[in-house]
């Protein structure tokens, strides 16, 4: 464990928990895509299978619960308890479009073909790309509430510093995954736009409107 | 490289 990765973790918990009390307590989903939320639980469920089947530590187990259970919760609340207000007329990216090419990829490229290390690599890309619906949905209705921004921000932060937690590792420990750092890579450039706008606007106080 | 057979990492 590094401080990289210990605060890309941290950062990531801090990403979901914003998101979960942000729908629970305005009680409304309105500005959020419940299908970017739908392949993060799926990038979850995929990935953290080996919960099941070897254990690392308290802290890799725990956080891993944490993940799952707070990913469906905010698919329940979205879908279910606030359906209402769901905004569908801009969730309307298809992915099926990111889906199939990162399953198909999973099984092409990856470092074991065994079930567990297939639905891993799945994972890995699917997460790399889970955001562009919350992305485009952004861009369709061209703004988004200031605490959606710090959601966005905190989750791009996370695997940003897992990038300097794996040149740490590579350093250190001589320890490197091309699969995790490569869909890391493209992961986080495709916050690079939004990191932009935060800083030069959220953070400046004003709100985050893109020119429609 | 030297990939652990169990992923440590979230």
């Amino acid at each position: 464990m590094n401080v990289f990765r210990l605060t890309g973790d941290l950062s990531h918990l801090a990403a979901i928990i914003i998101l979960l009390l942000k729908i629970w307590k305005s009680r409304s989903c309105a500005g959020i895509s419940g299908k970017s939320q739908i392949l993060f639980a799926l990038v979850f469920t995929t990935r953290y299978l080996d919960l099941l089947t070897s254990f690392i530590s308290l802290y890799n187990t725990s956080m891993k619960i944490i993940y799952v259970g707070c990913a469906y919760a905010t698919v329940y609340l979205i879908y279910a308890k606030f359906r209402a207000t769901y905004d569908g007329n801009h969730d309307t990216f298809r992915v099926e479009f990111l889906v199939v090419p990162v399953g198909g990829l999973a099984f092409l490229v990856n470092h074991d073909f065994s079930p567990l290390e297939i639905l891993w690599t799945f994972s890995i890309y699917l997460e790399s790309v889970a955001i562009l619906p919350q992305l485009f949905m952004i861009s369709k209705t061209g703004e988004a509430e200031t605490i959606t921004t710090h959601y966005l921000f905190c989750l791009g932060v996370y695997r940003a510093l897992y990038l300097f937690n794996w040149i740490w590792r590579f350093y250190f420990e001589g320890f490197f995954d091309m699969i995790a750092i490569v869909a890391g890579v493209v992961q986080t450039i495709l916050y690079c736009d939004f990191f932009y706008l935060y800083i030069t606007k959220v953070l400046k106080g004003k709100k985050l409107s893109l020119p429609a | 490289g030297t990939l652990t057979e169990d992923h440590d990492e979230l």
